[in-house]
């Protein structure tokens, strides 16, 4: 029964619904904390999960989306719809680039703040 | 021992994917990187020295601003209000220290004149600065008196709370070959040795000026007007006040020498530092 509990467990975490996940990057995986100086990463998030038909409401989904949803459930050549970010905000990185000057800049889209199926 | 941003982990694990042929494999690697040092303003990857400084306002600055950081951090004291104005306007801040091998110092009775150039040239053409701050650092004079709390720094009273100094700061647009250089007055301002400070001074017509290529880069010239005692002469020890030059003090000449720093906007999005934190 434990075994069976752990593969439902399973087969629904691989059929979740679109969300977001926790995601961390660090400059060091990435070897660039040599010339960021501040932060040394920071929280991404990344989205993953299923969009099944009939979309949700929470899922953000826009017309498109629910139109090629509609159509999959009849006709599986056409994919679902994707989990995707659909709201990002920016962070501040502090730097030093080729010349060793010291840049405070703001970049776009950076951080994952919502998720939703397009 | 990397040479470009992709991780050469990354890198290979691509290449060695085998979904596609070599050729296309570096082309695509090679677009990939160029977009990573576009995202960044580069030309190459940063690989700093050791020596590289980075000046705790920056630091200040990012702490402050920072939509991912410490948000309870304050205002840093020495910021000028222009500044802090230019800075919720601005998408970056760049700051520069001045090239040493252009200095000009010279010391006349009761006065010190340095000039000071900064390499502007690492900015991109497309980047508009808004607004810029000469920062320069002062260290309390040994012996002279903390001023009471009601003192004001424009006292000309200086016998019991420490001497007077007025420092101006002057765009250079003329350099004339054997002469003065030609200068216009950009700000002033009376100060008390008996602080230790950073003075924040707005240079921002001159940076707009030469980053817009309207105005030729000449550079800055800070003149330093010492007190003097009864009788015309320099008080002693009072000319170090403002540090202008490595030789006083060479330990504390990598933070505590002048700073130019730039506000601008790149045009990419609409937040600036500040406001991408409000946002969050």
């Amino acid at each position: 029964q434990a075994a069976l509990r752990k593969q439902r467990r399973k087969h629904h975490q691989h059929k979740a619904s679109c969300k977001r996940h926790a995601l961390y990057v660090d400059f060091s995986d990435v070897g660039w904390n040599e010339w960021i100086v501040a932060p040394p990463g920071y929280h991404a998030f990344y989205c993953q999960g299923e969009c099944p038909f009939p979309l949700a409401d929470h899922l953000n989904s826009t017309n498109h989306a629910i139109v090629q949803t509609l159509v999959n459930s009849v006709n599986s050549n056409i994919p679902r719809a994707c989990c995707v970010p659909t709201d990002l905000s920016p962070i501040s990185l502090l730097y030093l680039d080729e010349y060793e000057k010291v840049i405070l800049k703001n970049y776009q889209d950076m951080v994952v703040e919502g998720c939703g199926c397009r | 021992g990397a040479t470009a941003l992709i991780p050469e982990v990354g890198r290979r694990k691509y290449s060695e994917s085998g979904k596609q042929t070599p050729e296309r494999s570096e082309s695509f690697l090679h677009d990939f990187e160029l977009r990573l040092l576009t995202m960044f303003g580069l030309r190459r990857r940063p690989t700093p020295s050791k020596q590289a400084v980075v000046p705790q306002y920056m630091v200040d600055l990012y702490r402050m601003h920072s939509a991912n950081g410490d948000h309870s951090a304050k205002r840093p004291k020495s910021m000028g209000r222009h500044a802090e104005r230019a800075a919720s306007k601005a998408n970056t801040i760049r700051s520069f220290h001045h090239e040493e091998s252009m200095e000009a110092l010279s010391r006349l009775k009761g006065k010190t004149t340095q000039q000071f150039f900064f390499n502007l040239t690492s900015i991109p053409d497309e980047e508009l600065i808004t607004s810029a701050e000469l920062r320069v650092y002062r260290d309390q004079v040994m012996g002279a008196a903390t001023p009471p709390p009601n003192a004001t720094t424009n006292s000309t009273n200086g016998s019991a709370a420490g001497g007077v100094h007025r420092i101006n700061i002057y765009e250079i647009f003329g350099a004339p070959q054997g002469r003065e250089p030609l200068a216009r007055l950009l700000d002033t301002r009376l100060v008390r040795d008996s602080l230790s400070r950073w003075e924040s001074f707005d240079v921002s017509p001159a940076v707009s000026q030469w980053t817009s290529g309207r105005g030729r880069n000449h550079g800055f010239m800070v003149e330093v007007h010492h007190p003097q005692e009864e009788g015309g002469e320099e008080r002693a020890g009072r000319s170090g006040h403002v540090r202008v030059s490595r030789s006083l003090d060479r330990d504390s000449w990598p933070q505590a020498r002048p700073l130019l720093v730039t506000y601008g906007h790149d045009g990419r999005g609409g937040d600036s530092v500040l406001h991408a934190r409000e946002k969050r």
